[in-house]
């Protein structure tokens, strides 16, 4: 009878996109930011 | 080699497969070395590029409570300020507080421009918007270096008959 | 076994200490960088020749060994299976950087263009990979490995990376070293490639964007992971190791089917392919998906005109190659012919079910007697010729499709009631299947395969075919969601209208739990 996919760690209602904060096929659920935001280089 | 796969034995008959128990064997050996979340992730420590000598009196550490998405949230832009959600997102690159900050910065309809990568907000209703694109006035951070350099620092500035295409929000 | 010039090993070794100290000043910067790699480039060891393999080569397998050495010294804990020990990435951290800095710093001189060095030291990394796999058996360990890519995923493929000609090339270059590293070939690298080929700086960069030109390199992945689960996922009993990459490959498709369902609906055809009928909720995901701009009328509308819809009359995109596994078999044109003609007095139908069986040492390993891709090649390519021919021939295609037999196209009915009269129950099954893949979102091969189901199920004479069609929809209906809403309106349809007779069936009741499960069927819809 499958599985209730919604037990499986993922906003399946997200208006945002999954993929970015996908933790991964093991990961029960979204990552912490991990967005790599790069910014100009004169603030490096 | 894209195309459809032919009979479903394909796989099993490719050069180099191995047989079904010795998959299993594999898998079952490879359960125990499954790669975990912090092997995918870059190290969180902040490295400050040119650190300033500080009084020992002053904390020599970031507070924990900085990673607390909590802080961020409660304290939002009554206590922090604008200013300092983007002082911790250009300053503390490649940290969660970054992701907080911005976070933060998105709620309060900023928006992060990945080509300029620069913050932008709507200064009043776009006059053009489409499915690509939306045009109009916007404030943006930004950064000034004044003539007497003391009087550098961040700053918002107007720009007109801006066009945001949406490929490039991030 | 290639014989290592002498010293040759300790000198590479010498240059990766000294690389090291570089990545440890305080002060590193871009300059110290170039110049390190500038001297490789005048030392020889970049030229992308067997000089540079080995050079590649030796520092995998110092840093490697490095890492795998720190494993379990950093760990006092007993661990649970499924947790690994903590394990120092140090060493494969700064051999990441080694060379994203020389495919950043190398002067594109003598061919060793970024993409042509990057390609070199991909192929080192895979074969380093297999060898280490083939030596270790049980003991190897993955994630020195699965760490190296993701820095290089990092570094060479960063968000805000445009993804124009050169850049698309290095994303590809990876994709063919994962598709070299399935699970298939390297069965213990199989839960550290599965989370590579999802990971989010690398899946999301392949399906995003207008073009569509990286959706073949992961319909590859998912067939490549499909294929090694379907022997384990066929007989649905499995341990934990198999269960987890079920439940992994289950995240995946979720994240295809929220962020990127069109992929899912072009590519449906070859995932059902090699997804094994019992894998029904697996299945149901992928054939659920929709386009992203389309909006369903729910199938429980009172009196919802299906022909009216706007889309129901349109093709849905279908990117497989539907009739590779008819033109493999030489029965293509035949196919063709039949349809077109439809000689008298031929034998050609009546030999299908013959044709569709596959040689006895092949159905052993397959877990069935037939070629499930030829018979699912047959009915689609049968069906999408029968809704040519209709769209072509008469009245406005709604018309002629509310009632196909009106109009309908002999030949490609002829084939599909010769089947299932012919095809033992197994063959019907798998047929009937072959059917009920079809039934996805509005479009006109939801439309006319749902009238096809419907139309044998009221043609044929043999309850036994009656029972095999209500099951086929019923098993797809009663596993957990999502369900493909023409799957729902074709059962809905079945139960329904009284053409069907279908609450006189006696199978209905061939048991109390089925009599039960009818029975809240019936009240669910009032």
């Amino acid at each position: 009878l499958g599985t209730d996919l919604t037990t499986l760690g993922l906003n399946l209602n997200s208006a945002e996109n999954l993929h970015k904060t996908f933790g991964g096929p093991w990961s029960e659920e979204p990552i912490r930011g991990d967005t790599d935001f790069s910014v100009p280089q004169c603030y490096s | 080699d894209l195309g459809t796969i032919g009979d479903n034995l394909s796989g099993l008959s490719s050069g180099g497969v191995h047989d079904h128990m010795f998959n299993l064997q594999m898998l079952e050996a490879a359960y125990t070395k499954l790669p975990q979340p912090k092997d995918s992730e870059r190290s969180r420590s902040y490295i400050p590029k040119h650190p300033a000598a500080t009084p020992a009196s002053y904390p020599q550490a970031q507070a924990p409570i900085l990673n607390n998405p909590a802080f961020w949230e409660r304290y939002g832009v009554d206590n922090i300020g604008t200013d300092t959600l983007f002082f911790a997102f250009y300053f503390q690159q490649n940290t969660y507080q970054q992701y907080l900050a911005a976070k933060e910065l998105k709620k309060q309809s900023w928006r992060y421009h990945r080509k300029y990568n620069t913050w932008f907000q709507r200064h009043e209703e776009p006059k053009v918007a489409t499915d690509e694109y939306e045009q109009g006035t916007y404030v943006y951070f930004d950064f000034h270096i004044a003539d007497d350099n003391p009087q550098s620092g961040w700053c918002q500035r107007i720009k007109h008959e801006f066009t945001f295409e949406y490929n490039y929000l991030e | 076994s290639e014989q290592e010039p002498e010293g040759f090993r300790e000198q590479v070794s010498a240059l990766f200490v000294e690389w090291w100290r570089i990545c440890e000043l305080p002060g590193t910067n871009d300059v110290s960088c170039s110049r390190y790699v500038l001297q490789l480039q005048q030392n020889g060891f970049l030229k992308g020749d067997d000089v540079s393999d080995r050079f590649f080569r030796i520092l995998i397998e110092i840093s490697v060994s490095h890492c795998v050495s720190s494993e379990g010294i950093m760990s006092g804990s007993a661990l649970s299976t499924q947790q690994s020990q903590p394990i120092s990435f140090f060493a494969i951290d700064i051999y990441a950087k080694l060379v994203s800095s020389i495919l950043q710093y190398c002067v594109a001189e003598q061919g060793s263009s970024k993409l042509f060095l990057l390609s070199k030291v991909l192929a080192v990394t895979v074969r380093c990979i297999h060898k280490d796999a083939d030596d270790k058996k049980t003991l190897f360990n993955p994630r020195p490995y699965f760490r190296l890519f993701i820095n290089w995923l990092r570094d060479l493929c960063p968000p805000e990376l445009v993804l124009d000609g050169g850049n698309f090339q290095i994303l590809t270059a990876f994709a063919n070293a994962f598709h070299a590293l399935q699970p298939l070939k390297i069965p213990s690298f199989s839960f550290a490639w599965l989370d590579l080929v999802s990971h989010r700086t690398f899946m999301p960069k392949l399906l995003t964007g207008s073009s569509q030109k990286g959706w073949p390199y992961v319909q590859r992945f998912l067939v490549d992971l499909f294929q090694f689960l379907e022997p384990f996922l066929r007989n649905a009993e499995f341990g934990e190791p198999i269960q987890l990459m079920y439940k992994g490959t289950l995240r995946v498709l979720l994240v295809l089917l929220h962020d990127f369902p069109e992929f899912l609906c072009d590519y449906h055809f070859t995932f059902c392919d090699v997804i094994p009928p019992s894998c029904i909720q697996m299945r149901n995901i992928i054939l659920s998906a929709f386009p992203r701009n389309m909006r369903l009328p729910d199938p429980s509308t009172p009196n919802l005109k299906i022909d009216l819809l706007p889309e129901i009359s349109q093709s849905p995109r279908v990117l497989s190659e539907v009739d590779a596994a008819l033109k493999s078999k030489q029965m293509k044109s035949e196919i063709d012919e039949y349809l077109k003609a439809r000689p008298q007095g031929t034998s050609f139908v009546t030999e299908l079910k013959q044709r569709l069986l596959l040689p006895p040492n092949e159905a052993a390993r397959a877990g069935t007697k037939y070629n499930v891709p030829l018979m699912n090649s047959l009915v689609l390519c049968v069906g999408m010729q029968a809704i040519q021919q209709l769209q072509a021939k008469g009245p406005p295609h709604a018309q002629a499709m509310s009632n196909p037999w009106a109009y309908h196209v002999d030949a490609a009915l002829d084939i599909f009631q010769t089947l299932i009269g012919n095809l033992d129950t197994e063959g019907r099954y798998l047929f009937l299947n072959a059917i009920a893949n079809q039934l996805r979102y509005p479009n006109n091969h939801t439309h006319y395969f749902s009238f096809i189901l419907l139309h044998l199920f009221t043609d044929s004479d043999q309850e036994i075919i009656q029972e095999q069609i209500t099951r086929v929809l019923l098993e797809r209906l009663i596993s957990n969601r999502p369900h493909p809403w023409g799957l729902l309106i074709t059962f809905l349809e079945l139960i329904k209208n009284t053409r069907y007779n279908f609450w006189n069936r006696s199978f209905i009741r061939c048991a109390p739990e089925i009599e039960k499960l009818f029975g809240s069927v019936s009240r669910s819809i009032g």
